[in-house]
């Protein structure tokens, strides 16, 4: 069976 | 440091502009838990020194580590790296090898 990433994802910061 | 990541670079990133002009994305708790670079800003000092690239995954910054901070943390490092008038560079640990 897959593995699912429950990580979220990130926010983008301009910098 | 860099000494575990074989294929790691310093990047030194003369403040030559007004901005920085990089965005970056991830941070401990997120599906990429060390920063990465997804834009380089025409203009910007990262553009204009012409050593970093879109994908790379900044490891430190000054000395400093990314492992473990959270995406607002790390975001501040930078940016504090950039505004310090300490120095006129930003040094750059990276590796393209995500």
């Amino acid at each position: 069976r897959e593995k699912r990433l429950t990580l979220p994802p990130s926010e983008i910061t301009l910098l | 440091p860099g000494l575990l990541e074989p294929t790691s670079s310093l990047v030194r990133v003369a403040k030559s502009a007004s901005t920085l002009g990089i965005a970056i994305e991830g941070g401990a708790n997120t599906r990429q838990p060390i920063p990465r670079i997804v834009t380089i800003q025409r203009g910007g000092s990262a553009h204009n020194c012409g050593q970093l690239k879109v994908g790379q995954v900044i490891l430190e910054v000054n000395g400093a580590t990314m492992r473990g901070r959270e995406h607002r943390d790390a975001a501040r490092l930078i940016a504090e790296a950039f505004k310090t008038k300490e120095r006129d560079y930003v040094d750059f640990l990276v590796t393209d090898f995500n």
